[in-house]
């Protein structure tokens, strides 16, 4: 079983 | 006020074809160096990231930064009214409400004008750091996209396994299981640079999503490292990019 991850916690915000 | 033109309107079709499918609205940043966009899809699992750099126009104005909020599926309905050989110069002044589009016949002969209305929208953005991928890889835009394509008929998630001599996609589903590897190929058109093996799996939906992105350019650019995103990137003529990059799928 495998979870889609949001890109958003990969990037910071600015 | 802002002015930019483009010797064709078809480049400006492809961009927005290759958005559309993944954004319904995004705000295009303007400033003295080009025009550049970045946006999440609504579910926030993809990025885009546009550039397009000012030697992208035939001519280029921009005298104050401006962020022009766009509904694409209203931008490509008026791009629709225009032909690919048309010259199309987009325009806002200070302060617009409307974005302008005006488009010139190849013959000079036909003169058409379009506003737009501009959305305020409210975007956040992200700092995308430069990432050192230990895989590269490049390939035919097209062999990606019929990959992608491939894959996504077996199972919603693909997995692919970037090693020294070959990147694999894998898909596995009720129906069966599908394999592509490719090697490098004596012409170039395949080419890895791989310094870490890395295998990560992605949903294949937004893989094909981006592959909307091909007929911008003939060869697509993958990179993958360890706990970052997959980026897959197709350079705009010389002067630009289109970027997407996608969360990889993690185990639970």
């Amino acid at each position: 079983q495998s979870n889609q991850t949001s890109i958003a916690s990969y990037f910071s915000k600015v | 006020m802002f002015e930019a033109r483009l010797g064709s309107t078809l480049l400006l079709k492809k961009i927005v074809d290759a958005l559309r499918d993944m954004l319904n609205q995004t705000t295009l940043d303007c400033s003295d160096s080009g025009i550049q966009l970045q946006s999440m899809d609504n579910s926030h699992v993809s990025l885009v990231a546009l550039s397009l750099q000012v030697d992208c126009f035939e001519k280029y104005r921009c005298d104050k930064n401006v962020s022009l909020g766009v509904d694409l599926k209203s931008l490509a309905k008026v791009l629709k009214c225009a032909s690919g050989d048309d010259a199309v110069t987009i325009s806002a002044p200070d302060k617009a409400d409307k974005l302008g589009l005006s488009f010139e016949s190849l013959n000079k002969e036909r003169f058409a004008d379009y506003e737009l209305r501009l959305l305020n929208l409210d975007q956040e953005h992200l700092g995308i750091p430069d990432t050192d991928y230990s895989c590269v890889v490049h390939m035919p835009a097209t062999e990606f996209a019929r990959i992608c394509r491939d894959m996504t008929t077996f199972s919603e998630s693909v997995t692919i396994v970037c090693s020294k001599d070959s990147i694999k996609f894998t898909a596995n589903g009720e129906m069966g299981t599908a394999n592509i590897k490719l090697t490098e190929t004596s012409k170039g058109d395949v080419s890895l640079q791989v310094d870490d093996p890395v295998t990560q799996s992605f949903a294949g939906r937004y893989l094909n999503t981006f592959t909307r992105a091909t007929p911008l350019s003939e060869r697509v650019k993958i990179g993958m490292a360890a706990d970052v995103p997959l980026l897959v990137e197709y350079p705009i003529e010389d002067f630009g990019y289109i970027r997407y990059y996608l969360a990889p799928k993690v185990d639970d």
